[in-house]
This record gives structure tokens, C-alpha cells and sequence, in this order.
């Protein structure tokens, strides 16, 4: 899990069965101590996994933008929810809820974010995320091993790196490149493997050097499953090439959809399996 | 049943601020590491690494 803190916006992403609307209200009321009034709010999540062991409120989706709906102040009065992906049972989707205020600034003009998800990781390379059996070494430690062998470094060389491993696996990776962030979080269990990529940038950056960051990073783990989902400007197409990208990686596009929303702009959301 | 407690797809919450003039005091990045730790706590996570640069501030949390 990440936290991101910036003078303006804060980021906060969990990956366990936690409470994560939770802290909606203190960050509210924190922020208010020095002067900060909520702007924007944008939640978004895949699909769960296990939705049977989620507390409150994140026992369905419904449930949660109805806690998110009760606890925003009265100023954010644009206001959406939309789930995007196939409409069968079936298959990957995406749930993305938006609100922001009269000035819907939510977004800057020219920023984009992409949260990568993959799943049914390659079994040889989610290994080299578990820890050597009583290695009496700390999770800084075996973090940067991690960072290294795997070629997580690679991704993006000139970040700082905050990484960590986990016991007895499992590793977090934060990459911090001037005002940008990008963040690695894997579970490497046979059963649930699970990867995550997310990071930000300008829709002015070389979208070819983008694809390949995307390539290093889905070549780190080759998953059977694969998800982007990419918030752009509305307009923009800068998640364009992404499909392509994956083809090249043996991944084929299963669905794609895209919505608007207030002060966040377009979400593009495309699913991809493995063609092995 | 989520066997390690995992639950996989991450849940991602992005809040944005403003104020009078909020990059003057460097807006959130004032609040202290207790006040994070204490929001944290109410979501069952915890500090694990930490690291900052002149823009932002980048916390790894456990569960």
C-alpha cells in the first residue's frame, strides 16, 4: 500500500480487505488545520477478488459510493459513479466515482494516470518476490534486492526509490521522479498473484518512451491477465498504442470502454489475457 | 476466502485541496508524521518506509 502526500492532493492506495473510505473524513478534517478545503475526490478500484471478506464500507460498490455520497462536503456538487467493462458477470471491470466542486480543477490540464493491474503472474518471476526463509535481514534490505533482480529498477532509472519487502514476500515500491510518482505493489502467492502499476505524467511526454515503460513493466511479471485503465484530459488520446503495446507482449485485448467524468477527465479502461 | 487477508485489486482514493494559498506552506506536507500515522491507523496501515523530495511526500504502508 502508498500514500502520497503533496501540498495540495493526497493519494492513497490499499491493498488488503482495509477500510480505505475510512479516511476520507480525518484527511477532511486534517487538511483543514492548515487552511485546506476538500476540491475534488476521485476513487477508483478493480474488481474484487474476494468481495465476501470486505468490511464496510467496501462490501459492494454500491455500498461505497453511497458512504462516499454521505461523507463529501456539501461543495462537491458535480458528482458520478459509473462502472466500466463488459456488461456480462464475467470479466475485468473497472469502478471509478468523481466529484468535484464549482471549479473542477480535479485534474491539471495536461496530466495522465494509468493504473496498471495483473494478475496469474509468470510463477518463475513472482519467485523472486519471496523472501529467503530466515533471511535476519530488514524489508529495506531485501526491498532493494528485489528492486534489482527483478528489473523494477529499470522501469524508470532516474527515480528515487522507497521500496520494501515483506515477510515471508510480497513487496512495495515507491518511485519518485521530480513532482511525478509511480508505485509497484506484487503478491506473488500461486493462487492470487497479483501485481499493480500505477503512475502519472504529462500527455505532452513522449507517448513512445511511455509504451515502453509499460512494456518493461508487464515483461517484469507476464501475467495472464492484465488490465489499463488511463485517466486523461477528455479529448486526449494518449492511452492510443497501449493495445497495440500489449499485442506485441502476446496479450490480447478482451474489452475496452471508456466514460467522463467531472473534474477528472476520460477513463479508458481495456482488459487483456494472455494469448499462452 | 481471501486466505492471506489479501484482497488483490487495490482500492485507490485521490483527494485534492485548496485554500487561500495553499503551496505557501506547503499545504498537507505540514501536517506531522503523528497526524498521518493516526489517519492511517483508521484504515489498519501502518509506516513501513518513507521517503520525500522537494515535491511530495511518499509513505510504503503495511496492512
Amino acid at each position: 500500500s502508498s500514500l502520497f502526500v503533496y501540498p495540495t492532493k493526497i493519494i492513497i492506495k490499499t491493498c488488503g480487505t482495509t477500510q480505505l473510505l475510512k479516511s476520507l473524513r480525518p484527511l477532511v478534517e486534517s487538511a483543514a488545520t492548515v487552511g485546506l478545503t476538500l476540491s475534488g475526490c476521485r476513487y477508483t478500484r478493480g474488481t474484487f477478488i474476494f468481495p465476501g471478506v470486505q468490511p464496510f464500507p467496501h462490501t459492494s460498490f454500491k455500498d461505497e459510493v453511497f458512504y462516499l455520497e454521505e461523507n463529501l462536503p456539501d461543495n462537491l456538487v458535480y458528482r458520478k459513479a459509473a462502472v466500466l467493462g463488459p456488461r456480462s458477470a464475467a470479466g475485468e471491470k473497472w469502478h471509478v466515482f468523481s466529484a468535484c466542486d464549482d471549479s473542477c480543477t480535479l485534474m491539471e490540464d495536461d496530466s495522465y494516470t494509468v493504473e496498471i493491474c495483473m494478475t496469474e503472474l509468470d510463477r518463475v518471476l513472482a519467485k523472486k518476490f519471496f523472501r529467503r526463509f530466515d533471511d535476519r535481514r530488514t524489508g529495506d534490505s531485501v526491498g532493494k534486492e528485489m528492486t534489482d533482480v527483478t528489473g523494477i529498477r529499470d522501469v524508470n532509472r532516474k527515480a528515487l526509490i522507497c521500496d520494501y519487502a515483506f515477510d515471508p514476500c510480497g513487496y512495495s515500491m515507491n518511485g519518485l521522479a521530480g513532482g511525478r510518482y509511480s508505485t509497484v505493489h506484487v503478491t506473488p502467492e500461486d493462487d492470487f498473484s497479483y501485481a499493480s502499476f500505477e503512475c502519472v505524467g504529462s500527455v505532452y511526454d513522449d507517448r513512445e518512451e511511455f509504451l515502453r515503460l509499460l512494456q518493461k513493466v508487464v515483461k517484469v511479471f507476464r501475467p495472464a491477465k492484465l488490465s489499463v485503465a488511463t485517466t486523461c484530459p477528455t479529448g486526449n488520446d494518449f492511452w492510443k498504442g497501449t493495445a497495440k503495446t500489449m499485442e506485441s507482449l502476446g496479450m490480447r485485448l478482451r474489452s475496452r470502454a471508456a466514460d467522463e467524468f467531472p473534474g477528472a477527465g476520460t477513463v479508458v479502461f481495456q482488459a487483456f489475457s494472455s494469448r499462452r | 476466502m481471501a486466505v492471506s487477508g489479501f484482497e488483490g485489486f487495490e482500492k485507490r482514493l485521490e483527494l485534492y485541496f485548496s485554500g487561500d494559498d495553499p503551496a505557501a506552506g506547503n499545504g498537507l506536507r505540514r501536517l506531522n508524521f503523528y497526524t498521518i500515522e493516526k489517519i492511517l491507523h483508521t484504515v489498519q496501515c501502518t509506516v513501513v518506509s518513507a521517503v520525500g523530495n522537494d515535491f511530495f511526500d511518499s509513505y510504503v504502508l503495511s496492512e
